[in-house]
């Protein structure tokens, strides 16, 4: 298992990383559990905002128009109007800071705009140059910084009790409590951890958190805590506040016990591995184990649910051109499932119960963004779209060899857009350089 | 009004202020009811 070492580092700037050229992060629409993800699709190039103008002698803080020339995530390459094709003083800003505005808001609060100085001499009039090149065009809907901050709140709060996977027994759950939210990521502390070091990094739609009762109510595997009673402030969280799974009809066909499938290994989600259903749960969910890699008491198979995106059918590899990983032992190779299968007296779950939706995330390969090293969840890295099958995204940590990437869904709220961790505090790790790798 | 992509945009009578005065221009902004 290949992790990293939190790097801090606060000279990273994705405005110069991406420039100006043909480098893309992620549109915000992509991302539809980060604030504003279901409401970015109005933001669009040419549009007109009202930002601090930081090229003025005056002794207060005075504001001018700038249109963005170039969109990455929540960031924006803004351009003063006056500089016409003049690019040389462009500059990047988060478009979710308190200091950019719709226009007509500096009007709205008396503040008068003010040309840069380095353009004042260009124009005499700038009255009637506003007016020409402000009407028709496009700005931000009035109520925009009432709607980021509105998007900014998350019902987690701090000392929720949950069930959350075991870290280090993936088979089981444990309750851990709510210890800080950043940006709808939840710092979870176990709650036997007695100097609350023992904790766990997710966000707030992960399929690995669930409300407490949940473990016993479908059959998982359970680690009951010594700790007698709630403290004062203790909650359960309440059930509407995680992720709805799919109902399914199990009474119908169905998983059943023994069944060959193909599944992200989540100790390695590079990797993708021949698999075996250990376990029908209620409620659609699977106990899962990796073939080769099994304790014999069960202790590393972990629970997908039926619809999750990361198990898939035997042959989805071969077909979609990935490199499906074998049983460790397995030296028939290369290998093939039409002999597993019958070396194992074995049948392959049907096709038709997996999920095949492809929703139209809008993702392209190429483009960058900031996402969750899985095996290191609380770092949030700067990271590429390497590669995409179907609703299957391969992520590329940047400056890390591809032995480090990682097979993540489209819908993946561990997936964040360029300018999402200063939007909402949380540290950015920056690609690796040769240094901090060694 | 909706543009090729289909977004819905309304027509706003948007105020600036200059130094040199206050005046109106028309400009579009997204349905803020959509």
């Amino acid at each position: 298992v290949k992790t990293k070492a939190a790097v801090p580092l606060d000279s990273f700037d994705w405005g110069n990383y991406i420039g100006s050229g043909d480098l893309m992060g992620a549109p915000v629409s992509c991302f539809k559990h980060v604030p504003m993800g279901t409401s970015w699709d109005d933001i669009t190039e040419g549009i007109r905002v009202e930002v601090l103008n930081s090229d003025s002698s005056l002794p207060m803080k005075v504001y001018w128009i700038a249109s963005i020339i170039k969109l990455a995530g929540f960031k924006a390459l803004l351009r003063y109007e006056g500089f016409d094709s003049d690019s040389g003083q462009d500059f990047w800003s988060n478009l979710c800071v308190p200091d950019i505005h719709a226009v007509g808001w500096c009007a709205s609060g008396g503040k008068p705009l003010v040309p840069p100085k380095s353009i004042q001499h260009k124009v005499t009039n700038w009255k009637a140059f506003l007016v020409k090149r402000l009407t028709g065009a496009k700005t931000l809907p009035s109520d925009f910084s009432t709607k980021v901050q509105e998007s900014m709140q998350f019902p987690f709060k701090k000392l929720m009790r949950v069930e959350v996977v075991d870290k280090a027994h993936l088979c089981r759950t444990r309750v851990a409590l709510v210890q800080q939210v950043i940006g709808g990521r939840l710092r979870l502390v176990y709650e036997e951890s007695q100097d609350g070091s023992d904790d766990f990094w997710c966000h707030m739609y992960s399929p690995l958190i669930h409300t407490i009762g949940w473990s016993r109510s479908i059959g998982h595997r359970f680690k009951r805590s010594d700790v007698a009673k709630k403290l004062d402030g203790q909650v359960d969280a309440p059930g509407q506040l995680f992720a709805k799974v799919k109902d399914v009809d199990q009474s119908g066909e169905w998983f059943k016990d023994g069944m060959k499938l193909e599944a992200i290994d989540p100790l390695n989600l590079s990797a993708i591995c021949v698999a075996t259903v250990r376990k029908v749960l209620a409620d659609g969910y699977l106990m899962i184990g990796i073939d080769g890699s099994e304790a014999a008491d069960g202790s590393d198979w972990f629970c997908y649910h039926g619809t999750s995106p990361s198990i898939f059918p035997a042959g989805f590899c071969e077909i979609n051109s990935i490199e499906l990983t074998p049983p460790r032992g397995y030296t028939k190779l290369p290998f093939r499932w039409f002999d597993y299968l019958r070396e194992t007296s074995s049948v392959a779950a049907p096709v038709k119960l997996f999920n095949k939706d492809v929703p139209n995330h809008g993702f392209v390969p190429g483009m960058k963004l900031e996402a969750v090293d899985l095996m290191e969840p609380r770092l949030v890295c700067v990271a590429t779209v390497t590669r995409i099958v179907h609703r299957l995204l391969r992520i590329h940590f940047d400056g890390w060899e591809d032995e480090y990437d990682q097979w993540v869904d489209c819908e993946s709220p561990d997936l964040y857009p360029v300018g999402w961790c200063q939007l909402t505090g949380y540290q950015l790790q920056p690609p690796a350089m040769q240094a901090s790798r060694d | 009004a909706a543009d090729t992509s289909g977004r819905k945009w309304e027509q706003k009578q948007v105020q600036i202020k200059t130094l040199e005065g206050e005046f109106s221009v028309t400009m579009w902004a997204s349905d803020d009811k959509k």
